[in-house]
């Protein structure tokens, strides 16, 4: 398996903060937990109306999704298992190394 | 051999510096292959110089791929660049004319540390591999530590960030030996394009503040001209603009620098996709990203040739 399955479960949530008050507890949520930022590139660029995608270990994605129901900010999940995207990504590699 | 590697796989540092050697080996007509310097962990930094070997003077394009390691579609592009344009060398009267007239310096990954990396322990690394000493977390943001505003707006001084700026400018060995040898090349350097993932932009100075740049209109429409021509293979809107209002404001980075150091065509390109794959663009699509990303690079090429 690719990378030891360390990203079994890990999900990528695209966040789109509507206003300047779900910014703002958007970037408290995001500083709190330690997520990977896909774009843009950290929490300080964080604006409203512009798309947040972030890379969520899988023992956060609940925490996670319940904060953002609680502030109402509007979310939906890009890549719902992370480990079976990077295999789709390179598949053709370990079949390759097999041939 | 050359003829049997496949351009539309993702290819591991080895593999690809193995295929810089053979390229060399196979087109010494067209090829040369040097390296700038050495990485943090001790790695060659290899360029391929492309193009008709004729006087010493020929005007240049530098192309650098994997800056930012996760983006592995950079790299995927800048060999393709390679075989397209050595391909079609002999059929291609645009390429060839390109070719004779322009010597092009292609650096498949600049962050080699990190590409590695990002194959063997995290595929999402971002940053170098270099060593703190106060801090247990490692890398600085290659595009962060170029000596251009260093470590204001849009980068962080913290070296945990993904936007670390580093100890001081140019600390990163990658970003100091490329600095150095566009440094020595300036006179004929005619544009630097980076090519980066994700968001489908086309990106030029300023990034580090709102302004507008002396040379503007020319450098506008070269980019207009580039997403139009990019437009034209798939149907792919690519969306271009000063970094600072496109994508957002950041200090320190590579276009900003080569534009101060008297590169009047800086490029940032970001190429597919806007988020549905992000950074694991599947190898189904390197084929036509990489095919419309050629057009748009021949087309500001095609335009340093002419008078603006």
């Amino acid at each position: 398996s690719l990378y030891s399955n360390r990203y079994t479960g890990d999900q990528v949530f695209r966040i789109t903060p509507g206003n300047d008050e779900e910014v703002h507890a958007l970037r408290k949520m995001l500083t709190r937990m330690k997520v990977d930022f896909w774009q843009p590139n950290s929490v300080s660029l964080i604006c409203q109306n512009a798309t947040v995608d972030v890379h969520v270990k899988r023992n956060d994605t609940r925490g996670l999704r319940a904060h953002l129901k609680q502030e109402n900010i509007h979310y939906g999940v890009l890549i719902s298992n992370l480990q079976k995207e990077i295999e789709k990504q390179t598949g053709s590699h370990s079949s390759r190394k097999r041939r | 051999s050359e003829s049997q590697y496949d351009y539309e796989v993702y290819h591991s540092l080895e593999e690809i510096q193995s295929w810089m050697f053979e390229m060399n080996r196979t087109h010494p007509y067209l090829v040369d292959m040097f390296s700038v310097g050495k990485s943090y962990e001790g790695r060659p930094l290899y360029v391929l110089q492309l193009g008709k070997r004729s006087r010493p003077q020929k005007k240049a394009v530098w192309i650098d791929c994997g800056v930012h390691a996760r983006e592995w579609i950079g790299p995927a592009f800048c060999q393709w660049f390679v075989k397209e344009a050595i391909n079609s060398y002999l059929y291609d009267s645009a390429m060839r004319r390109l070719l004779n007239q322009l010597n092009f310096y292609i650096m498949p990954v600049f962050n080699v540390d990190g590409y590695h990396f990002s194959w063997t322990t995290d595929r999402f690394w971002r940053k170098t591999r270099s060593k703190n000493h106060k801090f247990h977390c490692r890398g600085v943001d290659a595009n962060r530590n170029w000596k251009v505003k260093w470590c204001e707006e849009g980068a962080s001084s913290h070296p945990c960030d993904d936007t670390y700026c580093g100890p001081y400018p140019e600390s990163e060995p990658e970003v100091k030996a490329v600095a150095k040898f566009l440094r020595k090349h300036k006179k004929r350097v005619k544009a630097y394009i980076s090519i980066h993932a994700y968001a489908q932009m086309l990106l030029y100075p300023y990034s580090y503040k709102y302004a507008t740049i002396p040379n503007f209109n020319c450098v506008e429409s070269a980019a207009h001209n580039a997403v139009t021509a990019l437009y034209s293979a798939y149907g792919v809107k690519y969306r271009y603009g000063p970094a600072s209002t496109t994508l957002y404001v950041s200090s320190g980075s590579s276009i900003d620098w080569a534009y101060r150091n008297g590169i009047r065509y800086a490029f940032a390109f970001e190429l597919r996709d806007t988020g549905h794959f992000g950074f694991l663009l599947p190898e189904s699509l390197i084929s036509p990203t990489c095919t419309e990303t050629m057009r748009a690079v021949k087309a500001i090429a095609t335009g340093l040739l002419k008078k603006c």
